[in-house]
C-alpha cells in the first residue's frame, strides 16, 4: 500500500509546521 | 451507546477534546476570522455560464484541484490527531484513503450559505448550477443537501473537529492491520464527542442525527468514485496527464 501511495506517504512523514 | 470505557478519565476526555479542537482549527484551511471577512459574494450569471461553458474535462480537472489541496488541509489535520501517527504507515493510508474526502464533505459546510445554497469556491460562492459542466448533476445536488443538513445542525468547531475525527478513525475500514488500535482511538473520540455534546448542552438527538451523516458520506464517497471512473473511461489521458498525482492516488 505505501509503494502505491507515495505521495500521501510523503505527507505524512513531512514533520508537521 | 456505548458506556464511557472505565480507563477514560474525564481530565483525558477534556485533553482530546482540546488537542483535536487546536488541530482542526490549525488545519481547517478557512479561519473563522477570515471567513467572516470573506464578501459572501456570488458568481454573477456570466460568470457561472462561464464555468458551464467550460469543457467538461477543464471543471473535472479544477474540481480535482480544489478537493487535493482541501485534502492535504485533511492529512496535516490526521497527522495532529493524539495517536493517529502511531498507528502503523499501512493504517494511516487506510484511513486517509478512505475518509480524507469524507473529511472534505464534513469540512465544506463551514463555507457554505444555506440561505443561497452556495459554497465557496475559486474564490466566491458557488450555487449547484456552476457545477454544471462536470455532467453529475445528482452527485452535485447531493453534496449540497449534505453540506445544508450539516449546517442546520449549527455544530461549534469543538464539535465539528471531533466528529471529523471520529470520521477519519473509521474502524470498520477494508485493509485495517491493526484494528483494534483504530477502534480504541475512535471510541476515545466518540466519547469525547459525547462529552463535548453533553457540556455544550445539546439536545440528545445530535449523536444520532451524526451517526446518519457518516452512512451518507459513505454514499458521497462511492458516487464520487463511481463518477470518477465514468468519466476516466472517456477522458483516460487527461485524468492521468492533467489531474493532481496525489488525487490519482487517492482515488485512482
Amino acid at each position: 500500500l505505501k509503494e502505491k501511495h507515495k505521495i500521501l506517504h510523503q505527507l505524512l512523514q513531512n514533520s508537521t509546521s | 451507546n456505548r458506556d464511557p470505557s472505565p480507563t477514560v478519565s474525564l481530565a483525558e476526555l477534556d485533553h482530546l477534546v482540546q488537542i483535536i479542537s487546536k488541530s482542526h482549527l490549525e488545519t481547517c484551511q478557512y479561519l473563522r476570522e477570515e471567513l467572516q471577512q470573506m464578501s459572501r459574494q456570488n458568481f454573477q450569471q456570466d460568470e457561472v455560464e462561464s464555468y458551464q461553458s467550460k469543457p467538461r474535462e477543464a471543471m473535472w480537472q479544477l474540481c480535482a484541484v480544489k478537493i487535493t489541496e482541501a485534502i492535504q488541509y485533511v492529512v496535516e489535520f490526521a497527522k495532529r490527531i493524539d495517536g493517529f501517527m502511531d498507528l502503523c504507515q499501512n493504517d494511516q493510508i487506510v484511513l486517509l484513503k478512505a475518509g480524507s474526502l469524507e473529511v472534505v464533505f464534513v469540512r465544506m459546510c463551514r463555507v457554505f450559505d444555506s440561505q443561497s445554497n452556495s459554497v465557496y469556491f475559486d474564490g466566491k460562492f458557488a450555487g449547484p448550477d456552476v457545477f454544471k459542466g462536470l455532467g453529475c448533476d445528482d452527485l452535485i445536488s447531493s453534496v449540497f443537501d449534505f453540506a445544508k443538513s450539516m449546517c442546520s445542525l449549527h455544530l461549534t468547531e469543538d464539535e465539528l473537529a471531533l466528529f471529523s475525527a471520529f470520521v477519519l478513525l473509521s474502524a470498520d475500514r477494508s485493509w485495517l492491520q491493526e484494528k483494534l488500535q483504530v477502534e480504541k482511538l475512535q471510541q476515545k473520540t466518540q466519547l469525547a464527542l459525547q462529552h463535548v455534546l453533553q457540556k455544550n448542552q445539546r439536545e440528545h438527538g445530535v449523536l444520532s442525527k451524526l451517526r446518519c451523516k457518516v452512512s451518507a458520506l459513505r454514499s458521497l464517497c462511492s458516487r464520487h468514485t463511481e463518477k470518477l471512473s465514468a468519466f476516466r473511461a472517456v477522458y483516460p489521458d487527461i485524468v492521468q496527464t492533467h489531474f493532481p498525482p496525489l488525487y490519482k492516488e487517492l482515488f485512482g
